[in-house]
């Protein structure tokens, strides 16, 4: 278990007067295992592990702290800053609408994300128009007007016949006209070497010059997630993530991966399959969940 | 360049990021690299020797619960009698998608087939179902009154496979995380309705997991043997780059043959499994 290999990881500092080349290395080691058991990114990984090598030498000898205590912390603390600190809200642009895009695999929580945005910024006093712009996925249009109605929140669409570019331009359209502070975009699942549906993302970006490209990770995802990142962010440039089904075991070291290959931070994580289970990400309950 | 010099500890490394990079998992790739460099350290390996040690390792581990069972390594529904195909597994792997395909594949290869929408819970899931099911001109069983019990839907749909003599009833059943135990008893009473009544149909089990995901699919498959009795593994979303490598730990932890292969959204896009295939992919 990673909190098991954590330890054994510092078992090896223990006793010892402090941090050094001799002993930091084996540290290291069980600390990248541990961070590849929790699904981060092999290159990832390596930049971290790199990071905290060098700041664990070059670390002052701290009084009374023994340096495998002094190690655990400096890698929590690694972790933390990493992913960004503090909190980072939705974007609200000065002029309203505030536009959202929702991106990413197939699967990975886009649509219910979608109406637990609608919900959120409902409870803030906000309203939100949620547009259903997936035209593939069999009955994803239904799925969106379901979940608008069960929190009360509207629900466009043109239809399946009709192009995802023009459904989101329309939407935005009607948000504009009828005084919506924020239109929320769902889109269909793709795969970042799907050449054509990227290119029909960076078609419908541009029909809508979003303030908010948000990138739904499932929090299961593996290795892949650094790729994906990278893909979305050159292709389409992110501006945050929503972490979905962090309601299950999994560790998530997508979020560091995320972060660490866009620069972009998680705002949001997905707790639950209801519309009520949406939550701010915070950084230091990741960092402990990514670490066990 | 893997395959060019003899096995060395630099080889090992490059086979190491591979597999770790494929999802296989740090215990299962060191499992893999203790082998070889057992080998390497008895005489000199050289590299096309090297890479079928390799592949040869790789594809005895996801043959071996087929080998175990002694089981046919083809899964097709047994003709002239009611075999009864489950489909489980965590939120949005693709259950629904892959019931469509084998529904596709069944009326395609000559069976009578019905589908059950399990899912009663996750909004227009029954609607997604329903084009799926009108896509091969398959009926479906489905319970139109909200969050009705699946378990009565399975119900109705064992009755009508039983009364029609469909050769293959499909059961979608809704996402649901492990950890939530509330659901997995849901779909440990789903599976004892199905052995209750229908004790003579030959019951497959197929937990569905979706091949971007890491590690947590091999704790998935041990927590959906315990509710739901898996019997196979349903491998999807392999047209992504993600290579799929939790099917080592799965196979070999559970013991369960992986037995389709899902490659893309389409109707046909689905066929069975075929490990020489999968360890090619895997390695490219
Ligand atoms: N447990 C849990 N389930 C979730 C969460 N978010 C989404 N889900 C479930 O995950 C499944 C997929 O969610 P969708 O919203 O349909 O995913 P999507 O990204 O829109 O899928 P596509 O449109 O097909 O690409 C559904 O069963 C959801 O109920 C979460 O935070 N926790
Ligand atoms: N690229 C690709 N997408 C797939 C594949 N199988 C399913 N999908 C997509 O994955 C998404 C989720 O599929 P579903 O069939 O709804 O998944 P599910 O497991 O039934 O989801 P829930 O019922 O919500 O738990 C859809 O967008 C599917 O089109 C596959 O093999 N390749
Ligand atoms: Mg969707
Ligand atoms: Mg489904």
């Amino acid at each position: 278990e990673l909190s098991q290999r954590f330890e054994d990881a510092v078992r090896g500092l223990k006793g010892e007067a402090s941090i050094s080349e001799g002993n930091v290395d084996s540290a290291l080691k069980d600390v990248r295992r541990a961070l590849l058991d929790a699904d981060v990114s092999l290159p990832v990984v390596k930049s971290f592990i790199a990071e905290v090598r060098e700041k664990a030498l070059g670390a002052d000898v701290v009084r009374g702290v023994s340096p495998d205590q002094q190690f655990i912390k400096l890698v929590h603390e690694e972790l933390v800053e990493v992913m960004g600190g503090a909190n980072a809200p939705l974007a609200k642009a000065e002029q309203s609408p505030t536009v959202v895009l929702m991106a990413g695999l197939q699967g990975a929580g886009k649509t219910t994300a979608t109406a637990k945005l609608g919900l959120h910024l409902k409870e803030q006093g906000r309203r939100a128009l949620l547009v259903a712009a997936d035209t593939y996925r069999p009955a994803a249009i239904d799925q969106l007007q379901t979940l608008g109605q069960q929190i009360d929140v509207e629900v466009f669409s043109l239809g399946a016949d009709a192009k995802p570019e023009a459904i989101a331009e329309a939407g935005l359209a009607k948000g504009r006209e009828e005084g919506f502070d924020t239109v929320i975009v769902d889109t269909a699942g793709r795969l970042q070497i799907d050449t054509s549906m990227m290119e029909e993302m960076v078609r419908i970006r541009s029909a809508v010059a979003p303030d908010e490209v948000l990138l739904v990770v499932d929090s299961m995802i593996g290795q892949e997630a650094a790729d994906l990142t990278r893909s979305f962010h050159e292709q389409v440039g992110i501006t945050g993530a929503v972490l979905t089904k962090m309601d299950g075991d999994s560790r998530g070291g997508a979020a560091l991966s995320i972060r660490k290959v866009s620069g972009a931070p998680i705002k949001f994580i997905g707790t639950g399959e209801k519309v009520e289970a949406l939550q701010p990400f915070h950084p230091e309950r990741m960092a402990s969940r990514i670490l066990g | 360049n893997l395959g060019d010099d003899p096995l060395s500890e630099a080889s090992l490394d490059d086979i190491e990021t591979l597999l770790l990079q494929a999802d296989v998992g740090v215990e299962a790739t060191d499992q893999v690299l203790d082998l070889l460099r057992r080998r390497m350290n008895e005489a000199v390996v050289d590299g096309s020797e090297a890479i079928n040690l390799l592949k040869d390792q790789l594809r005895n581990l996801l043959d071996a619960p087929i080998k175990s069972m002694g089981a046919n390594p083809l899964l097709a529904p047994q003709k002239g009698r009611l075999n009864i195909w489950l489909m489980v597994g965590v939120n949005g792997v693709g259950k629904t998608t892959t019931l469509g395909k084998l529904a596709n594949l069944a009326v395609r290869s000559g069976y009578s087939c019905l589908v059950a929408a399990g899912d009663t819970f996750r909004a227009a899931a029954v609607q997604q179902l329903q084009v799926w099911a009108d896509r091969s001109g398959v009926p479906l069983v489905a319970n139109p009154s909200a969050n009705a019990d699946p378990a009565a839907v399975v119900f109705d749909a064992i009755g009508a496979a039983q009364s029609k003599d469909i050769e293959l009833l499909l059961v979608d059943t809704a996402g649901r995380l492990q950890t939530k135990n509330n659901l997995m008893e849901e779909l440990a009473k789903v599976r004892r309705i199905v052995d209750r009544l229908a004790p003579d149909a030959a019951v497959e089990s197929l937990l569905v997991l979706d091949a971007s995901q890491g590690q947590n699919g091999l704790r998935q498959a041990m927590a959906f043997a315990k509710a739901a009795g898996l019997t196979g593994v349903v491998l999807t979303k392999l047209d992504g780059t993600a290579r799929g490598g939790v099917a080592f730990a799965v196979a070999s932890e559970s013991n369960l043959p992986i037995r389709f292969i899902g490659a893309g959204e389409g109707l046909r896009d689905l066929r069975p499994f075929n490990s020489f295939e999968f360890v090619e992919a895997l390695l490219a």
